[in-house]
């Protein structure tokens, strides 16, 4: 089962049309697996993004170097998903 | 295993067969009201499952409903379950839901991407696509809300095997899709379709691959006003709403571009809650609440199409 230890998810705001390009460079940057769970789109909808770990310094450098404001929006992806399991299996039993 | 469909659980997640064998209860329990259609079968062989809620007649007018087509996002397909139980619970109860079916049959495919559900249950929890197989590439899995045929080809899509909105090799290449195409073409009656997605909270309708209004664009955006509106009445999620295209961004090859092109005039994707913190990761706890005011919306939408035949 593929594990998500360490990863997360980055709230980007791109707030005009230059910004959401740059994002989208990023999204072209295969290398990083990044997994757009909202892509870029309109200038100040929110961009949601999952960084696997090895790719989380990378890309927090280069949204900083473009002055792309970001949140973390989910800490580690494994943790929820583990509490996901326990909810269903609590259930199950 | 639940012995009935009122003792099963509507606020947690369930596996590809805990949801099947809950279609069969339901079936059971409401021979008169609910049928279970095979519409085809998956890349890998899995049924694939419509419920049908009809009070009669031959090939009345009909609402289609699908949740699940991507399968992360789980919220959709819980949600599909405890629409078909609200069904069957209303259906004589309800003043809206009784004169709705009195009319019109209701289609409610819950888990309209069985292979990548299933997927998403034993291998990736994160897995969106089909899991058919690209020759020539490693990677596996079509977007199924790119395979339609409006706008296939043009901006708004992939052509790279190993992206999530990989488009496949031609329209309907996948079966998931062709399943429902050859369906909505044979019954030739359906008047709307209604397909669910998360998460973003939109009320989306055509198009999506050009930025031309629709001829119906001043009407969909009223009722979709009126389903957002009915929807936010509940808990007060805020939904926005209006064309693919301009609410979000181009996508080709969507469903409801399709849909819309078969002369569907009331096609709408939704996309649901995530009160802005776990995205596709949305706590089981939530999985009633959003199904509960998604449902207002539906009802707003079936409502409106029954008092306005084309």
């Amino acid at each position: 089962k593929e594990d998500f230890v360490g990863h997360q998810v980055l709230r980007i705001s791109a707030a005009d049309e230059a910004q959401v390009q740059k994002v989208k460079e990023l999204e072209d940057l295969e290398h990083l697996q990044l997994d757009f769970w909202r892509g870029p789109g309109q200038p100040g909808s929110p961009i949601d993004v999952r960084v696997p770990f090895p790719s989380i310094q990378a890309v927090k450098a280069f949204l900083e170097a473009h002055g792309l404001g970001y949140t973390i929006m989910i800490e580690d992806v494994q943790s929820l998903l583990d509490e996901e399991q326990e909810q269903m299996f609590a259930f199950q039993a | 295993r639940s012995r009935s469909t009122d003792t099963f659980n509507y606020a947690t997640y369930h596996t590809l067969e805990e949801i099947y064998s809950f279609m069969d209860m339901l079936v059971a329990e409401h021979p008169q009201l609910v049928s279970k259609l095979q519409i085809g079968n998956t890349y890998e062989g899995r049924p694939i499952y419509v419920l049908k809620f009809s009070t009669g007649g031959n090939n009345r007018p009909a609402i289609w409903i699908d949740t699940g087509i991507h399968s992360r996002e789980w919220v959709t397909q819980a949600s599909g379950v405890w629409f078909a139980k609200k069904i069957t619970q209303d259906y004589g109860q309800d003043f809206t839901l009784t004169a709705i079916l009195d009319s019109m049959d209701i289609f409610l495919e819950i888990v309209t991407n069985p292979d990548g559900f299933a997927f998403t249950h034993s291998k990736n929890r994160m897995w969106r696509k089909t899991r058919s197989l690209t020759p020539g590439s490693s990677c596996v899995g079509v977007d199924p809300n790119r395979n339609w045929d409006a706008g296939f080809g043009m901006a708004g899509a992939s052509s790279n095997p190993c992206t999530d909105t990989y488009r496949g090799k031609f329209a309907n290449s996948e079966v998931e899709v062709k399943s429902i195409v050859d369906f909505v073409k044979s019954h030739g009656n359906i008047k709307a379709f209604i397909s669910i997605h998360s998460y973003s909270q939109l009320l989306l309708y055509p198009y999506g691959y050009k930025a031309e209004p629709a001829p119906d664009r001043d009407e969909l955006d009223q009722l979709a006003k009126s389903a957002v509106t009915a929807l936010a009445s509940l808990y007060g999620t805020k939904f926005k709403y209006g064309s693919i295209i301009k609410t979000i961004y181009q996508a080709s090859g969507s469903t409801i571009d399709w849909t819309y092109s078969q002369g569907i005039k009331y096609s709408y994707t939704f996309e649901l809650r995530d009160t802005g913190r776990y995205g596709f990761l949305l706590p089981a706890s939530q999985i009633v609440p959003t199904a509960q005011e998604t449902w207002l919306a539906l009802r707003t939408i079936m409502e409106y199409t029954l008092n306005h035949p084309y």
